[in-house]
């Protein structure tokens, strides 16, 4: 690569050329975003440093995927449907990117992965994990929901858990916990069908350093 | 019967010149996305005495070229530069395989001027 090209990487905020090794497959909302403004007349200002779809501040959108692996089920048996390590890089973030939105999405084979009986429900939880890991002890979920039945994409805010905008360090590792909840007794398989789990991925919106320049002004 | 059209001759005046960018030309199409290039345009041609209204120039840019007009060794033309450009989205993957969609401003030029 010559001068020529490390330059127009670097004015595209690159620092070196990237080479995907495994590229994966694009999300339908980037291409939503990138067509939607594709066919903006005149991307005015307010566009430029502003996701619309997301009504948040930003000019970079990020899909990251996990890395995480299953985790053995803990306690209390048989009432665990499943129990993920999520690890996310984000060693791709900047210095100087300010977070401005993060969102968790877990996608299920089937369209509706539900309790094997009525009157059940399924419980979701999410911890802030150790690099390692485990749950941090004694640490509140940052998502607790319940539901009927989980459709195939299950989009859950992160924003409020991600405090004051700093993206969250080099990584991020978090603890996913589906349980068979409410009155179910102990049926045979409470969870229903546990293989409908698919994949997960995190999508953040960041502020780069010219916009928060532009916005500064 | 009217004199036969001149040759359509390129106005030699300052306006928007056709530049697509190719990312395909520069090796860049396994990690881009999409789009796979795009009408960035340039600049180019003349800004003489008198400067016409529509080449959107300033004030200092007339009296320029009256002065180079008038002394052209001394001062030169006033330039022929971007005085309104569009940002582009890109759709690429970075060295993690995350996808990522980056707005980037200043990247077509849609008006040109005498500054």
């Amino acid at each position: 690569p010559g001068p020529q090209e490390r330059i127009l990487l670097r004015s595209l905020g690159l620092s070196a050329k990237p080479s995907p090794s495994s590229p994966g497959p694009v999300p339908p909302v980037l291409w939503r975003i990138f067509h939607k403004r594709r066919t903006l007349a005149r991307p005015g200002e307010p566009q430029s440093c502003r996701v619309e779809e997301f009504h948040v501040p930003g000019d970079i959108v990020r899909v990251f995927a996990d890395r995480g692996r299953f985790l053995p089920e803990g306690q209390p048996p048989g009432r665990l449907c499943l129990r993920k390590l999520l690890f996310f890089n984000l060693s791709a973030l900047e210095e100087g990117e300010r977070l401005t939105m993060a969102q968790l999405e877990l996608r299920f084979h089937h369209n509706s992965y539900q309790p094997a009986s009525p009157g059940q429900v399924l419980e979701l939880r999410l911890y802030r994990a150790s690099p390692g890991g485990l749950p941090r002890p004694g640490r509140s979920p940052l998502v607790e929901r319940s539901f009927v039945q989980l459709r195939k994409s299950l989009p859950l805010d992160l924003s409020a858990a991600l405090k004051d905008g700093a993206a969250p360090g080099s990584n991020l590792a978090l603890v996913l916990e589906i349980s068979a909840g409410g009155d179910g007794g102990t049926p045979r398989s409470p969870c229903g069908s546990s293989d409908a789990f698919a994949a997960t991925s995190l999508l953040l919106v960041t502020l780069g350093p010219r916009c928060r320049a532009a916005r500064g002004r | 019967r009217s004199p036969p059209s001149p040759p359509l001759t390129p106005s030699p005046l300052c306006k928007p010149r056709r530049l697509y960018i190719s990312f395909s030309d520069v090796g860049w199409e396994n990690w881009i996305i999409a789009p796979q290039g795009y009408l960035a345009n340039y600049c180019g041609g003349d800004c003489p005495f008198p400067l016409a209204a529509e080449l959107n120039s300033t004030n200092h840019a007339v009296l320029q070229t009256m002065v180079h007009s008038l002394d052209p060794q001394g001062t030169p033309q006033p330039c022929c530069v971007p005085v309104r450009l569009s940002p582009i989205s890109i759709l690429y993957y970075d060295n993690s395989d995350n996808v990522v969609l980056r707005h980037y401003e200043d990247m077509v030029v849609d008006e040109c001027g005498c500054r």
